[in-house]
């Protein structure tokens, strides 16, 4: 494709020819467009510095650079395009790879993430995070959940209730997200939600971020005695897969959106199988 | 005999401020994954026993556990099976079921016998690498489930011989 997309009635994700990554989201009910670039990153992990000997470990956050390094420049990608849905897999590296889904009637795209065994042979602790990046002007606030009900406002470099001297740019705006992060300006609401609780932050204007899966290699010294460094059955490292469900819409209308798709994803449909062919079924 | 107590108990020592976070040493995880297995073990039993009350009849429900990663032993090797779509929500939702199947051509048809329009795709590079061995279906049949509110439907499906000339999964070469 010259631009390759994904469509359903509702939403287009199209997708830079060159790079092979998200480069925007139409929201085509309400003629709303969006610049939105994704990828994966990460931070290394931190083994102490001058400032503090603190490492990353399972209770610390605590990463080298303030900006995380790109997964790859580009993604190579193929496109399944079916009468149900539509999607795009994205293969970033040898252990990162998503699918981005339209299905024929949802108003939301669906991620899905496929993230390690992180390497570690060039012995730094890897801190892998989802981020999109769009133009909007958020004037440093961003939304997260408070553990599924109210939705909190988050400010970078900002406590509420006391004055608040920053010392860790990326660390210290980051915040638990248990089911959803959004950012918003007067026109457009990027609202992502999770499968999970996972950390998340908007560490620039516009920009929208979730931590998807770490492995380190020392511990924090906070307790745990162990570094965070599961081999998993094959000694490789831990493979995980998650979902990301993103919105965009007005601010106006979000909420109706993300509250109602959290709640299907919190109570999802449960699916059994049984042999044969005997519907269990009576209609009364 | 099903029970949910032991999934209660696996959930309340869960609520432990290191399992709530994932700050626990990794022995403790295992530990902590182990009893929500057995939980989830025994509520699997508790469901299907509830499923054939609510069903009046009795089958052997087989519960998908590892879906995310396109495994199903049941669905991989039946030629014929039963889907029931339990929506626990006080409202009707729309979701789409996605099965590992070894098929490549299958009949779907909901509660009244109506044919439901279903799609059989390849499963991708990226998941048969990560199941590591486990499963062998080679491609996944997708269908959307109507679900009633606070209930159930079941879907019928049946592996069809695919006809001469007909198009198999959908390719997916990369372009």
């Amino acid at each position: 494709d010259q631009t390759p997309s994904i469509q359903n009635k509702h939403i287009r994700v199209r997708f830079d020819p060159v790079t092979g990554l998200i480069s925007g989201i139409d929201n085509l009910e309400k003629n709303l467009s969006l610049p939105v670039t994704h990828n994966f990153y990460w931070y290394t992990g931190s083994k102490g510095d001058y400032r503090s000997g603190q490492t990353s470990g399972a209770y610390i956050f605590r990463p080298v650079e303030g900006k995380p390094y790109p997964m790859a420049a580009n993604a190579s990608i193929y496109k399944v395009q079916t009468a149900m849905f539509e999607e795009i897999h994205q293969n970033f590296s040898s252990w990162c790879s998503q699918v981005v889904r339209l299905h024929r009637n949802q108003r939301m795209v669906e991620l899905e993430w496929t993230v390690g065994p992180i390497p570690l042979a060039d012995s730094r602790g890897k801190e892998i995070i989802s981020r999109f990046d769009t133009p909007l002007k958020t004037d440093g606030l961003f939304y997260t959940d408070s553990n599924g009900r109210e939705i909190l406002q988050r400010r970078r470099d900002y406590r509420p209730t006391w004055h608040f001297n920053q010392t860790e740019p990326v660390a210290g705006n980051y915040y638990p997200v248990n089911t959803r992060i959004f950012i918003r300006d007067g026109k457009f609401q990027l609202s992502v939600l999770t499968d999970r609780s996972q950390g998340g932050s908007s560490i620039e204007d516009g920009s929208l971020e979730l931590m998807v899966h770490r492995r380190l290699i020392f511990d924090d010294g906070r307790g745990v005695g162990e570094a965070l460094n599961e081999p998993g059955e094959d000694g490789k490292g831990l493979v995980v897969r998650g979902k990301h469900l993103l919105f965009l819409d007005t601010p106006s209308a979000s909420g109706q959106l993300h509250r109602l798709a959290a709640e299907q994803q919190y109570m999802a449909p449960l699916v059994v199988v049984a042999g044969g062919t005997g519907a269990a079924y009576r209609t009364s | 005999a099903g029970d949910s107590a032991t999934l209660k108990r696996a959930v309340a020592v869960a609520q432990h401020h290191d399992a709530v976070s994932g700050t626990e040493k990794q022995n403790v995880v295992y530990d902590y994954a182990k009893r929500l297995a057995g939980g989830w073990d025994k509520c699997q039993v508790l469901v299907a026993n509830a499923l054939s009350i609510l069903t009046g009849t009795k089958q052997n429900f087989a519960f998908c556990n590892n879906l995310n990663i396109s495994v199903c032993p049941q669905t991989e090797s039946l030629s014929a099976f039963t889907v029931t779509v339990y929506n626990p929500l006080g409202r009707p939702v729309s979701s789409v079921v996605r099965l590992p199947v070894n098929g490549s051509v299958y009949s779907v048809s909901d509660a009244r016998g109506q044919t439901v329009p279903n799609q059989v795709v390849a499963v991708s590079a990226v998941t048969r690498r990560v199941r590591n061995g486990r499963g062998y279906a080679v491609n996944e049949l997708v269908f959307e489930a109507s679900v009633p509110a606070v209930g159930f439907t079941t879907f019928t499906v049946s592996r069809q011989q695919p006809s001469t000339g007909a198009p198999g999964p959908s390719d997916q070469t990369p372009s």
